[in-house]
């Protein structure tokens, strides 16, 4: 759950 | 943005682009499902939420906007056009989508980055692309009606997730820190869902061929 999101992506 | 990764967004889109022209063209949305269409739209629209909140690039805005309006476009022409809707295939188009949906909901509300409105609406979206395509698979197995355009855009919809997974495989490699274990996880579940598709695709395109030889 630590991990980063990346969102960038559609 | 890598190579893969564009390619990928432009193979999506043309196969919704592939798409409306088929209706439009052939006034017919015989053999395509309603429903995973309607997937879709929930998908788009609950993952695009992030439009209001926050913003990456005018790229991603349009392409966002492209799709959640695509979507809502193909699913008014499947429900109201007066020709297009009459040619629906509406008994056999009979897939469960709550069996889905409230799978993919209990699942982003277990397993996500971080228990908030818009991250579990996010992650629900994920969840949900990668098994939208099933209610138009199983239409597929029930009708074996399949045309060059329907075909062309599932060949479209496989191809941009097999590019999505070379541009992981590309910043997994490139970018420090780059991981999406969700995404990764569910976008190699969606494209062997379309290996299966591919599958049936040539079952039922050999069996027509058959079916129109001369006797």
């Amino acid at each position: 759950a630590s991990e980063p999101t990346v969102k960038d992506e559609l | 943005m890598n190579i893969f990764r564009f390619a990928g967004d432009m193979t999506h889109l043309c196969s919704i682009i592939v798409l409306l022209l088929k209706i439009q063209a052939t006034k017919s949305c015989a053999g395509l499902s309603l429903r995973t269409q309607e997937l879709y739209a929930i998908v788009f629209v609950s993952r695009y939420l992030d439009l209001f909140f926050t913003f990456i690039s005018m790229y991603n805005v349009i392409m966002k906007l492209i799709f959640i309006s695509s979507s809502f476009c193909i699913i008014w022409y499947m429900r109201c056009h007066r020709i297009v809707a009459q040619t629906y295939d509406r008994e056999q188009d009979t897939f469960r989508v709550a069996f889905l949906v409230v799978p993919c909901f209990m699942l982003s509300l277990m397993i996500n980055h971080e228990f908030s409105f818009t991250e579990v609406l996010w992650t629900f979206s994920i969840y949900l692309e990668a098994v939208a395509i099933l209610p138009q698979l199983v239409l597929l197995q029930r009708t074996f009606n399949i045309d060059t355009l329907t075909s062309n855009y599932i060949f479209l919809l496989g191809a941009y997730r097999a590019l999505y997974m070379l541009n992981w495989i590309y910043r997994y490699f490139t970018e420090r820190d780059y991981s999406q274990w969700i995404v990764w996880t569910s976008g190699t579940l969606q494209t062997a869902t379309y290996c299966d598709f591919f599958y049936y695709y040539i079952l039922s395109w050999r069996k027509n061929e058959r079916l129109s030889l001369p006797s």
